[in-house]
């Protein structure tokens, strides 16, 4: 039986190593749209053909990414404990579709009044937003002499939200030396991510003044032209990691609840199990 | 057994088997089952096109022979126990414990999505942290 028995191993092995691809056994048969269903990572092994991404992305975006992710992860890759938010997931979407409406004024470093159009076909609909961020890059870090304060007028314009005027809000805020301006867009793209809408329209009227001397008119914004479009996202599938999970693991099987009392009264249980553990020994 | 008592007890006491045998019964097993690292870079797999970050991956895998008394290092259930005993006494063909992953850590990955959109993602169970016996 030992000998028949490895007989049948290797036949079994050598079947399975006939098989053209074993990728397809782990995906549905029945030709629905694969790629949403497998993390990214398998869709690489399972269609082998590893093309490179069509676009590339931005550098300045990319490197506002390798930031957050030296936050976020060892260099081992291994997520930090250290961080607090419950996002697994960040996005960072450059506009793929953009136009100036109007030029800017160089006298109060006004930048010109811009359409912006991001496609977020890949926010699956496990991922819910937590947090967005409009992205400016200032194309040099420079400190500002004295504190500016900007205006900034975002209006969604496309999808519009039924009956209401177009959603639009103005965001004013100091700029020092800063390298990058976020400016958090939640509250405007919420609905519309939560309604699963894939691409959004909008247009974003950003004007900066200095506090001592707003007569002083021509001083130029170094801010780069089109902004990115950040998510913070908390993907609810099963192969995203879930840090609040580890912090709170849920109760043991085994306990009963007699465990419970334990809880209630963690001193007479600490030396019931010190008395215990000495009768052991 | 009185009598085999009165034959064992004449007998001269001669040690029947050497010390060093017997103890090495008792040592850990040389390939016992444990962790064993498999640092590798997503340039190898070709996928560092769009994998931006991290550059070296160490999964880990377990490998070795399970102990016959599991319980004690592998935190393994009763039954892989009574799985080695079907698999000594009482049929060989059930197949004996196997030395698997019974923890595993979670690993952060940055990609470049067809679109050029950047990801940062962070995956469940993606390195090995402990073995266990099954």
């Amino acid at each position: 039986s030992q000998a028949s028995r490895g007989e049948a191993q290797i036949a079994a092995s050598s079947e399975l190593e006939s098989e053209a691809d074993p990728w397809p056994l782990l995906l549905p048969g029945d030709g629905t749209d694969r790629s949403s269903l497998l993390p990214p990572l398998f869709k690489v092994l399972s269609d082998r053909r590893a093309e490179a991404p069509k676009l590339q992305p931005d550098s300045r975006a990319l490197y506002y990414m390798k930031k957050l992710y030296k936050t976020y992860a060892t260099k081992e890759g291994i997520p930090k404990p250290t961080r607090s938010h419950l996002y697994n997931t960040v996005r960072l979407f450059s506009p793929c579709g953009q136009h100036e409406q109007a030029p800017g004024g160089h006298m109060t470093g006004a930048l010109p009044v811009m359409d912006l159009l991001f496609n977020l076909d890949r926010v699956t609909a496990m991922e819910h937003l937590l947090k967005s961020v409009l992205l400016y890059t200032l194309n040099s870090p420079v400190a500002f002499p004295s504190a500016v304060t900007c205006v900034c007028d975002l209006m969604i314009k496309e999808p519009l939200s039924s009956g209401k005027g177009p959603p639009r809000a103005p965001y004013s805020f100091t700029l020092k030396n800063h390298r990058w301006i976020e400016i958090d867009v939640t509250s405007l793209l919420q609905p519309l991510v939560v309604s699963s809408e894939r691409s959004i329209h909008m247009s974003v009227n950003f004007t900066c003044t200095k506090d001592q001397a707003p007569q002083d008119g021509a001083f130029n914004m170094p801010l780069t032209v089109s902004p990115s479009l950040i998510l913070y996202l908390n993907d609810t599938s099963a192969q995203a990691y879930h840090s609040w999970h580890s912090l709170y693991p849920t109760r043991r099987p085994s306990q009963g609840p007699d465990q419970d009392r334990s809880v209630a009264h963690p001193v007479e249980e600490a030396t019931e199990v010190e008395r215990s553990a000495r009768h052991r020994r | 057994g009185q009598e085999t008592i009165n034959l064992e007890s004449k007998k001269p006491l001669t040690p029947s088997f050497n010390l060093s045998e017997y103890f090495k019964q008792f040592l850990f097993p040389q390939n016992e089952c444990e962790l064993h690292d498999f640092r590798l870079s997503f340039s190898q797999l070709k996928w560092d096109n769009w994998i931006v970050a991290p550059h070296r991956y160490n999964p880990r895998y377990c490998k070795g022979d399970c102990p016959r008394a599991v319980r004690h290092r592998y935190g393994s259930p009763v039954h892989t126990m009574v799985q080695n005993i079907i698999y000594e006494k009482l049929d060989p063909s059930v197949p004996r414990p196997s030395c698997v992953p019974g923890k595993y850590s979670p690993l952060s990955v940055l990609t470049i999505e067809p679109d050029g959109s950047i990801a940062y993602k962070e995956y469940e169970d993606m390195i090995a942290t402990r073995c266990t016996c099954r």
